[in-house]
């Protein structure tokens, strides 16, 4: 719980740096594979001027394909930590061309327990399943759905294949926070994107 | 590391436990949702005498599904504890009808970080994850890989869908780990299960 209030406390500084900034910042949290990455890759495509900050356990993977996108991208290795936290992220930041950044990403580790209780100070948190994870993946994880602001439920192009449920992931996801905005997608396909970079403007 | 060390102590006691009832004991770990409590149900169906001790964030859904499949089983629920330990499955042991049981499966939570360090006491240590993950998942995540003796390479049946190598998959891992078993399987069309049932016996 200390290194909570600390870090807590580092979210805010985070907050009020990227507020200043006029930077639109959004921290995405998810299962492993689920489509983060894609998720920036889109976003980078659509919008001028983004940035990002991407933790891993280990590797550059994620890096490489941002830089690769021409976005500014600084890499966080976690090893053993399971999360990313506002530290990291604080340190991180000093590393970005702040001032030709307009739309900030932070991309958490693949994990849907540890980030719950570690913020980063961002505008939102956004948590993005895929249909593959199983359809009571929602509800299996119901920390992490509460302290988020969107919910995308991406691969959708899979679901049948997976024989899984989307009414009811979307049912869950309302269920434990009946104020979050819960999107369906396909990044593949592009389905729900548009809804998604409406809610990024 | 006093935790780790203690956890050592508790995971030989029940090594020793299932040894001396001869019981063959296989710890399962492995991403969310790649397949790990329907490889369960699988061994359930081709052998006799299955028991489980099953762990997940909140709920009882892989417990019911065991049940359902009449096999006995202990439902651990570690909340914001990303991974079991030992002590949780030492208790769990008492809770079994051990004389009726010869195979004994533990599912950890789905997390490809946290269980690294925390061993169980099975026989063996599993790793399943799936090609929806995306290719690089094994890269992405060296230390568990290292500490396993089989991984199982699930939904192989969706990986042109999802665009994933196979090939590069299994490279990346006996590459971590040159004596683990690399099993390619589909629980969904059967594939692979054949091979992981010799393992098992
Ligand atoms: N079929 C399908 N595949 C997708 C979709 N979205 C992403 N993928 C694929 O899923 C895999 C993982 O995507 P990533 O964007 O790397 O996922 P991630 O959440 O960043 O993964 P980690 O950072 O490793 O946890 C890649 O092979 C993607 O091409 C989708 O909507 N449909
Ligand atoms: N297409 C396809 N779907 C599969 C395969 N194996 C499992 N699934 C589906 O994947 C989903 C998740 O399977 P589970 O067995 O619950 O996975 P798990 O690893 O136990 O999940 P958690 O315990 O929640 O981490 C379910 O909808 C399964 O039917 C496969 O080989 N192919
Ligand atoms: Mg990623
Ligand atoms: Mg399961």
């Amino acid at each position: 719980t200390d290194l909570i209030e600390e870090n807590e406390k580092e979210a805010k500084e985070i907050n009020d740096f990227l507020g200043k900034n006029n930077i639109r910042s959004i921290d995405i949290v998810g299962a492993i594979g689920s489509g983060k990455t894609s998720l920036i890759e889109e976003f980078s495509c659509s919008f001028d001027n983004v940035g990002a900050i991407v933790g891993d356990v280990a590797g550059e993977d994620d890096y490489n394909r941002l830089v690769e996108n021409d976005v500014p991208t600084v890499n966080l290795n976690t090893g053993k930590e399971c999360h990313l936290d506002a530290h990291l992220v604080k340190h991180a930041l000093s590393d970005l061309p702040i001032e030709e950044i307009d739309y900030l990403f932070f991309e958490n580790v693949g994990n849907l327990v540890c980030p719950a209780d570690f913020m980063l100070g961002a505008d939102e948190r956004w948590i993005v399943v895929s249909v593959t994870e199983g359809d009571d993946v929602v509800n299996k994880h119901p920390i992490i759905f509460k302290n988020s602001d969107v919910t995308v439920i991406n691969k959708i192009d899979l679901a049948e294949a997976i024989g899984a449920d989307l009414e009811k992931m979307v049912e869950d996801a309302r269920e434990i926070n009946p104020d979050m905005d819960v999107i369906k997608t396909s990044i593949k396909t592009g389905e729900g994107l548009d809804r998604l970079k409406i809610i990024v403007e």
